[in-house]
């Protein structure tokens, strides 16, 4: 009798059937089981309701829950599709999906885009791209004058701007990372091949489920 | 040479963009 219901299995709200998110995803079924359990493991860092919160992810990332980042922020902000403040599993594996080596890389490249586009008006402007710049000096504890900050800026605008008009349009973009792949490089997450290498224990857990 | 640098290139170099390190036990 009880067994019928022993199977019942805790999932986090936002939980997604692995079989769908695989199907949107470069991900397998059971390498999205395998990023269940590090959902788990992340979401349960701090505040136990199967959700990620900003905190838990800063915490995941620089190893302390209040060091605040840019990047971070902007990643986070990504992730969050629903923008209500919490990272659910659905949206941590469509997100992750783009960092997947084999994810397309146009995707790559639009997701880059909005990530540098801070205050998400289409374009990246020359101040956020001066104020990445200064944050990634902050972070790194790296000290340029002023001039140099502006001569860094300048020449990337100068080069990537190609119609002049002081902004970089997704097009543009697109343009200049294919005549400099690097930029894009922190968009593949090679682990990402390997995850149930990395997280097997699901196959414990598929197992629980199937004895039923 | 810090003047020849492309400015996303350097920022891609953060801290915060390193999401590997989410796979760290």
């Amino acid at each position: 009798m009880g067994c019928v219901y022993s199977k019942k299995v805790r999932r986090s709200p936002g939980y997604e059937e692995p079989a769908l998110l695989a199907s949107e995803t470069p991900f397998t079924v059971s390498e999205v089981e395998a990023l269940y359990e590090l959902f788990k493991k992340l979401s349960s860092s701090i505040i136990n309701d199967g959700l990620i919160h900003k905190e838990e992810f800063q915490l995941a990332l620089f190893k302390n829950s209040n060091r605040r980042n840019l990047f971070a922020d902007r990643v986070f902000d990504l992730f969050d599709v629903k923008r209500n403040g919490v990272i659910e599993f659905g949206e941590f594996v469509r997100s992750l999906g783009i960092f997947h080596p084999n994810a397309p890389i146009a995707d790559k490249v639009a997701f880059a885009f909005k990530l540098y586009d801070l205050r998400q008006t289409g374009y990246i402007e020359r101040e956020e791209l001066k104020e990445m710049v200064l944050a990634l000096l902050n972070e790194s504890d790296l000290t340029l004058s002023e001039d140099v900050v502006e001569t860094i800026v300048n020449k990337t605008f100068n080069e990537a701007d190609s119609n002049g008009d002081g902004r970089i349009d997704p097009e543009e973009w697109k343009e200049f990372v294919s005549r400099n792949p690097s930029l894009i490089k922190n968009m593949t997450l090679p682990y990402l091949k390997d995850i149930t290498i990395a997280f097997p224990s699901f196959v414990l857990n598929s197992e629980v489920e199937d004895a039923d | 040479r810090p003047v020849t640098m492309n400015a996303f290139e350097l920022i891609s170099t953060s801290q915060g963009l390193n999401l590997s390190t989410l796979f760290e036990k």
